[in-house]
């Protein structure tokens, strides 16, 4: 009781773990510069419903593909990816991190314009959608793919263009032919090639930008479920935040739900409250298109576990929005998977599952008592992590596991 | 690397702010 008093514990209701089938429809956006954003599986994608229950991912699926995300990240981020091996044909923007992410937001493209759900991805950089005529292959999607003959706005870059050095990030080869085209390939083999280009992008009525950088994909695959394409939120020149940052200033915020079947919201701009406490972007993740922070100590039930603060700053680390669950160097959680267990004892621990291997079995209880986990950053900032974020429901109730994987090794 | 995931931001509001080269966390974000 003491430990509930002094908050180092939650309180659940084990059915609250897991996913509502019904879209709660009480929050809408109101600000001009904040987009609806919405789970990709759950019951708010409204676009995506018809076909949803069919194609939904397993657990096994989703554990799987944020496998291939992270190490997609490290090859990026190591100077012997295990991509390049692989043989550039077009120019290439390589090696970006799995296109999968878990949301999505609606943006307007074209003029007229017509509307796009696409992936929001703080981990990549282009943004593209499939478009007609659709020359090699496309997957399918919900809404009509973009088509550049009835847009007044569309423009191929060509070859000789500055802008089409840009995606010439890591040595992809010169054009091929006059116009310039485009190769995102991410960690799963999924992928978008197709013609650089530029076109209208419309977030809302007062956010409209034209000549805006983007992939228009004629040969598309992978498991992006029915989504038009993605949004490149990270840090390069091809992104979005850099093509709008005269306006934003490169500010943007998402808020994502504690459920699947409530909404948040991606905001661009704006002002920054007062309650929002900041940490440092990492200097050693300055030439990379991801955000780099430096987590100095974790948390688990009130208690600092005893990690050499070396742990951390030997590798680093990046937040990114498509990445479901957290790495930690495997050093780290083993202590925080350690301190967990020792709180967790009053209940029945099962296997583990994919990347989880510190599981439980609630469905004999109605609730249950977890111990509060904290991650502090660089610069004090210090967050509990939200209930939702504590356990993850991989088969019912019968077995639900703690959220976080280790990475294999501390420092590789 | 070390990797925070999308379901440890839950509820959060992240804010992003590159331009002063930082990022921000704030509570109940959602609401």
């Amino acid at each position: 009781e003491d430990e509930i008093t002094k908050g180092y514990l939650h309180i659940i209701k084990v059915k609250s773990l897991l996913p509502s089938t019904a879209c709660n429809q009480t929050f809408k956006v109101s600000n001009s510069l904040s987009l609806e954003v919405v789970h990709r599986s759950g019951p708010c994608i409204q676009v995506l419903n018809q076909e949803k229950a069919a194609n939904a991912p397993s657990n096994m699926e989703i554990l799987l593909r944020d496998r291939h995300r992270v190490d997609s990240i490290h090859a990026r981020l190591s100077s012997h990816g295990v991509f390049q091996e692989k043989q550039a044909t077009l120019p290439v923007q390589s090696g970006a991190s799995i296109g999968s992410g878990d949301y999505a937001v609606t943006v307007g493209l074209g003029t007229p314009k017509k509307e796009f759900t696409l992936i929001f991805d703080t981990g990549s950089d282009l943004t593209w959608t499939q478009c007609e005529p659709c020359a090699k292959t496309c997957y399918k999607q919900k809404e009509p793919r973009l088509d550049p003959t009835k847009s007044t706005s569309y423009k191929n870059i060509s070859c000789s263009s500055a802008f089409c050095k840009l995606l010439d990030t890591e040595g992809g080869e010169s054009c091929s032919s006059p116009t310039c085209l485009y190769q995102v390939q991410y960690g799963d083999g999924s992928y978008s090639i197709g013609f650089f280009a530029t076109e209208t992008l419309t977030l809302s009525s007062s956010n409209v930008f034209k000549n805006f950088l983007f992939g228009c994909g004629q040969q598309n695959s992978g498991l992006f479920r029915g989504a038009a394409g993605l949004l490149g939120l990270g840090r390069t020149k091809l992104s979005l935040p850099s093509q709008t940052a005269q306006k934003y200033k490169k500010l943007f915020s998402y808020c994502l739900p504690a459920s699947s079947s409530s909404k948040g919201y991606l905001s661009f701009g704006g002002q920054v409250s007062k309650t929002v406490k900041f940490t440092p972007l990492s200097e050693d993740f300055k030439s990379t298109p991801f955000y780099g922070l430096d987590i100095t100590e974790l948390s688990v039930g009130g208690n600092k576990l005893s990690i050499d603060a070396s742990i951390f700053s030997t590798s680093g680390t990046v937040i990114d929005s498509g990445t479901v669950i957290t790495r930690l160097p495997s050093t780290a959680y083993s202590a925080l998977s350690s301190a967990f267990q020792k709180l967790m004892t009053d209940y029945p621990s099962t296997d583990g599952y994919s990347i989880f291997d510190t599981c439980y079995d609630f469905s004999k209880n109605e609730t249950i008592k977890i111990p509060k986990v904290g991650v502090s950053f660089k610069g004090g900032v210090e967050m509990d992590i939200d209930v939702s974020g504590i356990l993850y429901p991989v088969n019912g109730l019968k077995k639900v596991c703690l959220a976080f994987a280790g990475n294999g090794d501390d420092v590789k | 690397a070390a990797i925070f995931g999308n379901t440890q931001q839950k509820t959060y509001q992240v804010v992003y702010d590159d331009a002063k080269g930082r990022v921000g966390f704030a509570p109940s974000g959602c609401n």
